[in-house]
């Protein structure tokens, strides 16, 4: 009974990641059935040491899986502030547009992250990518009634003009 | 041993019970 390398990056198991990867380094770009890699798997889950430990060992954090869901998009939407912090450190596209209609910085708004909101926006997120309903995340955030992040929004458009 | 299995990870639908714009 062993644990996939999806479970045990997911649970934060990083000496049996390790050991896995010391025997089958192509685990560490391993995508399940729905396109999704063990970095991915530990950004959903929040287990930052996991994720820096994959990203150490080359992990790629551009991949997407099947519906282009990104690690970065997993991390916002559970808002993981610290990884999403370590994800934009190694040069991710902050604007990837999944199939589901959103990007980083809408799932934090719809998450009501608002330290996530807060990181993406000064590292550039778009404030003018829409969701696929016609969502900014301006008016997201006044729709689910999310009034930090509203504020934050705004602060943001005032110091950009 | 039992082992705990965590669900896939998944995505929420960003709009979902919000009216269309």
């Amino acid at each position: 009974d062993s644990l996939s390398i999806h479970q045990l990056a997911a649970q934060g198991e990083v000496s049996q990641v390790a050991a896995h990867l010391s025997k089958d380094s192509s685990l560490l770009s391993r995508q399940d059935e729905r396109g999704f890699t063990p970095l991915m798997w530990a950004a959903a889950f929040g287990e930052k040491a996991m994720v820096d430990f994959l990203l150490e060992k080359g992990a790629d954090p551009k991949t997407v899986a099947r519906e282009r869901e990104s690690a970065l998009t997993l991390a916002s939407s559970g808002g993981y502030v610290d990884i999403v912090e370590s994800l934009l450190g190694h040069g991710v596209d902050i604007d990837t547009y999944d199939w589901n209609g959103g990007t980083p910085l809408l799932y934090a708004v719809r998450g009501n992250h608002v330290k996530c909101v807060e990181a993406l926006l000064a590292k550039g997120a778009d404030m003018t990518i829409e969701s696929d309903s016609g969502y900014s995340p301006m008016a997201l955030a006044v729709a689910l009634g999310h009034k930090k992040i509203q504020k934050v929004l705004e602060d943001h458009i005032l110091k950009l003009y | 041993s039992q082992l705990s299995l965590y669900t896939s990870p998944s995505l929420p639908n960003i709009t979902l019970g919000l009216p269309a714009t």
